[in-house]
């Protein structure tokens, strides 16, 4: 049975250049999952960006270091498909009856393919939007599950002029993402656009019931005397029969020295 | 008084929203920015106990009390801000992101969080050319008192301003513009030191994203006119 609540998937993650792989993502979260560090596989930050993980590796010269990002092609000139990559891992979970798992997304920069153990479920495009995935139908029988991800990065990279400028070509504007990253006055362009999971994974078990974005409002009355805190939340029940409820809503506040009032 | 549980029946695969009757709280500890008083923080949990299972589903955050106004001051065009009815001088800084490749962490966030509070700064502007900071930073602005001035992802230079002058109507999807910016505020609303969401930085968002990000953003209206009533349950769509 899994413990109800989050688990991180940050470690464990190895990344390859897509051109450089010929398995499907199917094949790689089934019958030929990379077994470690092995080219083209290389060991991934998660969360972070292509470039990031291609700077930990020492695959890329560090940006940030005199003129080195002119040694690091730009995805103008390298094509998109140069800074799309897999993203490979694995997790155990073992669910009982009536349990659910989510795997969350916090932020992908820009779209994505994701496949757990042979399925294959799609990440719409969209830097700032979390992604939930029910996975509950999918895992593993025996607990241990393979997950890939194929990150492709924004659709409008835009090229940077010979006198670079504010925001490039601004075809980056054409896209939901953060505009910085075709140079400005302040910084060089970005090669890869920050493609990549750039915001936290996890997986989030729960029962039959699940707690969604919840909403605390405080209004206040008799200069500030009289306090009223308001919460709403979204419930939705995933069981195939009507769940009975006990919905508990619990205040508390730390005092001096550690002693909490409830 | 703090402690709450109501019974709430749910259908099979149903979702609901579902509002508890107001908590009462005399004379609570206020959150304050820095420099006017203590960052009280309260933890509030949420969990659901089903019948026949157990607890399914539980939920905290950090909340402040706390009341944000601000208005455009006739005398000098400029913006003013009160927070629980005192004014506030707003001493801010510019914020763009912590790393370029964005390796983000809740170490750096603290790190470069408390510099700001040390300087004496009450406020942070996140620049609409970065990101729409992240949970770890909005953590860390509610211990420390920096207000935050939340901008969307529009600029002057990239939408319509700029030199060349392009994207004149922003962003080509601006369906995906306004899932993207509905994400953003559930994921990072309940934090006491959010204070302005800005549609974009030196330019104004495409009408039809502007009014939808006004109308979005307004108070319901139920926190409004609330008149101390009792549970308040409705189906969402």
């Amino acid at each position: 049975m899994a413990k109800i609540g989050k688990v991180l998937l940050d470690s464990g993650w190895l990344a390859a250049r897509s051109t450089e792989v010929d398995l499907t993502g199917i094949q790689l979260t089934t019958t030929h999952a990379p077994s470690g560090p092995d080219s083209p596989w290389m060991e991934a930050s998660v969360p972070g960006t292509v470039l990031g993980t291609l700077v930990k590796n020492k695959v890329v010269p560090d940006p940030f270091y005199g003129l080195e990002n002119e040694a690091i092609i730009d995805i103008a000139d390298s094509g998109r498909e140069h800074y799309t990559f897999w993203f490979f891992t694995t997790f155990e979970c073992k669910l009982s009856g009536n349990q659910h798992l989510d795997l969350n997304f916090r932020a992908v920069n820009y779209s994505a393919e994701v496949y757990v153990n042979g399925h294959q479920k799609l990440l719409p495009a969209g830097m700032f939007r979390r992604h939930c995935l029910d996975v509950t139908d999918i895992l593993s029988p025996n607990g241990h599950n393979l997950l890939a991800v194929l990150v492709h990065p924004p659709d409008h990279p835009g090229r940077i002029p010979p006198r670079g400028g504010q925001g490039g070509d601004h075809e980056i504007g054409k896209d939901v993402a953060t505009q910085y990253v075709e140079g400005w006055d302040w910084i060089a362009p970005i090669r890869d656009r920050n493609t990549g999971i750039w915001d936290e994974v996890s997986i989030y078990a729960t029962g039959p019931v699940k707690i969604v974005d919840p909403h605390l409002v405080a209004t206040f009355y008799d200069g500030y005397k009289r306090v009223y805190l308001h919460a709403t939340t979204e419930l939705e029940n995933r069981s195939a029969w009507v769940a009975e409820c006990n919905l508990n809503i619990q205040v508390t506040s730390e005092l001096e020295g550690g002693i909490f009032m409830v | 008084e703090h402690l709450q549980t109501q019974h709430v029946s749910i259908t099979a695969g149903q979702r609901l929203q579902f509002t508890f009757p107001a908590l009462f709280f005399y004379k609570p500890n206020l959150w304050w920015p820095n420099g006017m008083g203590k960052q009280s923080l309260y933890n509030v949990s949420i969990s659901v106990d089903v019948k026949g299972y157990r607890e399914s589903d539980s939920w905290s955050q950090l909340f402040g009390f706390r009341k944000i106004e601000s208005y455009i001051d006739s005398a000098t065009g400029g913006r003013l801000f009160k927070v629980n009815g005192q004014p506030i001088f707003i001493r801010g800084g510019n914020w763009i992101l912590s790393d370029g490749l964005l390796r983000l962490s809740r170490r750096r966030y603290q790190t470069d969080i408390k510099f700001h509070a040390d300087m004496n700064l009450n406020m942070i502007r996140c620049w609409g050319g970065g990101l729409a900071e992240r949970p770890e930073f909005y953590h860390y602005c509610d211990v420390y008192g920096l207000l935050v001035w939340q901008e969307f992802w529009i600029t002057g230079d990239v939408d319509g301003r700029g030199d060349p002058v392009s994207n004149p109507n922003g962003p080509l999807d601006h369906e995906l513009f306004l899932l993207c910016a509905r994400d953003t505020v559930k994921l990072l609303r309940n934090h006491p030191s959010l204070a302005l969401w800005v549609g974009g930085n030196e330019q104004v968002p495409p009408p039809d994203i502007n009014d939808a990000l006004k109308n979005d953003l307004k108070l319901h209206p139920h926190f409004e006119n609330f008149q101390e009533s009792g549970k308040y349950v409705q189906e969402s769509s």
